[in-house]
């Protein structure tokens, strides 16, 4: 079990060191077990550094190169075992636009392998969707499903829906 | 191996039964805050198995019920049902479609079923294991959760390792 | 000091409730000592149900919902001794654009007293700003600010500020 | 009383000496990920007499200092200067404007000053205690802070109502 995680291990780590770099345009990253004698309880530590800066260590990154780094790190594991099915909620909140785009790009070449559903206020990402699904409370506390076409000209998020019945 | 459809009743802020639909492709969900969005995810972890009432923000499981508004009283049973397309034949049984549903009723009674068949939890594990479905897996993705990912704590990603191993 | 604690705590809760039925436009919010007896070291439960819905303890809350109720309490204490000056980093992240509409209209009701520096990705809160400053690095690693006006046919936040100097 | 600027020189990604000049009412800062907005609420929250690394995303102080980038060497000193408009009179100090400046070199040695004048950094909290400018205060809340408010201990929010007692 020890060397199946070993080798699970390698391979999130070079498929991490890939998307992150497309995600930052550059820079680098690496995880590490801490402990390589005792894979299995060993703490998992995580490097990044944006293309141009220092390495500061993980903590002094902001909010949306946080964001970015933990999709990267996710996407990685998403390559050595596609799961056939992934439901994301909310990840692109810190996001700015750019950096919006390229998860959207990312989602883009992972889709042909894994069904994506992906629950979002950012307006760039509900224009990506093959598919959208608004959700309403007409009646206060009760949930109701609607499918919806986006309206570029109605940029508020409430009225964009309530178009369509 | 992909996932059809799922058809909620009497969960959280869903008592009336609704289906979700999903294509292939990318499907967003979207709506204001507190119309539901987050409880569909929820429901798909709920009826993948999810024993831990905490991962569902409640206290206790019974919770996940529809517990009314101020115009309408309480269920006393939620039910979600999740719909499998299985040509492909990953999953271990002899149907090319999958219907796996979970029933939680105020008395505290389970019921866990198999294309109407009960069956245990346990078959419901089993069935789904290693396909990457599955609640704890990283298909899903909570809000709030991918900042979790860069914690100080490195014990709080080695459950996705192990996941993909 | 336990007296000062009590009188300013009844002023902040009665605060937090009329900021949070005007931001929830309606519903209804306490704070509470959970040992009143011993002010000065006893935890502080908060209770919040949004109009329509049921009680539900706020674990139940959605994240916009949280934020919101956050925002509440925080003006709420705001009223009862205004800050000169506050720095708010993207608390509208959250939100939706009907709420974050209510949170920018609490904000121009409070500007009198106090100075805001709201720092933010969303297009609606960057147009209800007196002042625009745009932080770039164009220089990696190296930030440099500008003063920024926003063109609304830019959509993008980065082509947005690039056009001043 | 209220804020008339801010000098950045030295401090995070802020190599060069910056001004953030505030006029009244609301100001938001926008710009891509990882420019530096937060960098500024932490120099803020710096100048005001922070003593605590881990709210500066820090674990030792000297790591607001710029550690340069690829292209830049770092620097020795980091010094950030908050200049405050004082013709209220509510600073104890029988001038108009107020400048509190704090230095840190990376030999570790601090100095604060107050209108150019050093002092110690209780010099500067005596100034400043009472006023609502605090770094402790709810006057600056940070990135993540709204969700710790509504968290599962109690003690978290505590010092919020505190603050305003
Ligand atoms: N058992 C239940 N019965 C009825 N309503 C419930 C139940 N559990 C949760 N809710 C309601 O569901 C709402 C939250 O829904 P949800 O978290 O899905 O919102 P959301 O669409 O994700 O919003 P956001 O964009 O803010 O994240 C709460 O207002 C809560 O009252
Ligand atoms: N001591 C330092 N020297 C040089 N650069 C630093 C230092 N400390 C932090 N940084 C840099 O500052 C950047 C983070 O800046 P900041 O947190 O202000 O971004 P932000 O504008 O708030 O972005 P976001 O929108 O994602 O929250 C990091 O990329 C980090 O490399
Ligand atoms: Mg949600
Ligand atoms: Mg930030």
């Amino acid at each position: 079990a020890g060397e199946r995680f070993l080798a699970t291990f390698e391979a999130a780590r070079l498929n991490f060191q890939s998307v992150f770099t497309d995600l930052f345009q550059g820079g680098e990253a690496d995880v590490r077990l801490l402990d390589p004698e005792n894979p299995l309880e060993s703490p998992i530590e995580i490097y990044a550094r944006p293309r141009g800066k220092k390495a500061l260590g993980i903590r002094h990154l902001s909010g949306g190169e946080r964001a970015l780094t933990a999709i990267g790190m996710l996407f990685g594991l998403y390559l050595v075992k596609p799961s056939p099915f992934c439901i994301l909620d909310e990840v692109d909140a810190p996001l700015d636009d750019s950096n919006t785009g390229r998860f959207l790009r990312l989602v883009e070449r992972f889709k042909t392998k894994t069904q994506f559903v992906i629950i979002t206020h950012n307006k760039l990402t509900m224009e990506c969707a093959d598919n959208l699904y608004g959700v309403t409370m007409e009646q206060p506390g009760v949930s109701r499903l609607v499918s919806v076409r986006l309206n570029p000209d109605q940029p508020e998020e409430e009225t964009l829906f309530t178009t369509i019945r | 191996m992909y996932l059809k459809r799922i058809d909620i009743s009497g969960f959280k802020s869903f008592p009336d039964p609704t289906t979700v639909l999903f294509d292939q492709g990318v499907t967003s969900v979207v709506g204001p805050n507190g119309c539901g969005k987050t409880n569909i995810l929820d429901s798909i972890r709920w009826v993948l198995g999810e024993q831990r009432p905490r991962l569902l923000r409640g206290g206790r499981m019974e919770e996940v019920i529809f517990s009314g508004t101020r115009q309408r009283p309480p269920l006393n049973m939620a039910e979600v049902t999740m719909v499998i397309d299985n040509h492909s034949g990953r999953l271990a049984v002899p149907y090319s479609e999958v219907a796996v549903s979970r029933r939680l009723f105020r008395s505290g009674e389970s019921e866990y079923l198999i294309n109407k068949t009960p069956c245990r939890l346990k078959d419901v594990y089993d069935l789904l294991a290693d396909t990457g479905f599955g609640s704890h897996s990283y298909s899903v993705i909570g809000q709030g959760m991918i900042d979790s990912l860069l914690s100080d704590n490195p014990e709080d990603r080695r459950f996705l390792f192990e996941e993909a191993a």
